[in-house]
């Protein structure tokens, strides 16, 4: 499964 | 000859640089639960809300050109941010796809 940290990563510009 | 398989149709945005803000808010890359990333928010007054054609949960397969396939959501999310950032473009190209076709 993909690492934890990244799962919910999200950017605005 | 059968009926057409409805494929997924990828779509070219063309998102005019009119506004401070590019307005949207991605999320995922590769690594992820959601391996290409992903429009989750589009603010109003922005560029994109602006041009009228992204959508929330439209998957971005290219920008400017450049394949998002395999890219981390870090690299992902510099790629955007540059393309909104040049000068040398009044404009950015997504080629967007409509989730679950």
């Amino acid at each position: 499964s993909p690492p934890k940290e990244y799962e919910d990563e999200v950017t605005f510009f | 000859t059968g009926s057409p398989v409805p494929a997924p149709t990828a779509t070219l945005v063309r998102v005019v640089k009119n506004a401070n803000t590019l307005g949207i808010a991605i999320e995922g890359g590769a690594n992820t639960r959601q391996p290409l990333p992903r429009i989750v928010t589009i603010q109003k007054g922005g560029s994109a809300h602006n041009c009228g054609q992204l959508k929330v949960g439209h998957i971005i397969l290219e920008v400017n050109g450049i394949s998002l396939r395999g890219r981390e959501h870090k690299d992902a999310a510099r790629i955007i941010a540059e393309a909104f950032k040049t000068k040398e473009k009044d404009h950015i190209d997504f080629l967007v796809v409509e989730p679950g076709l």
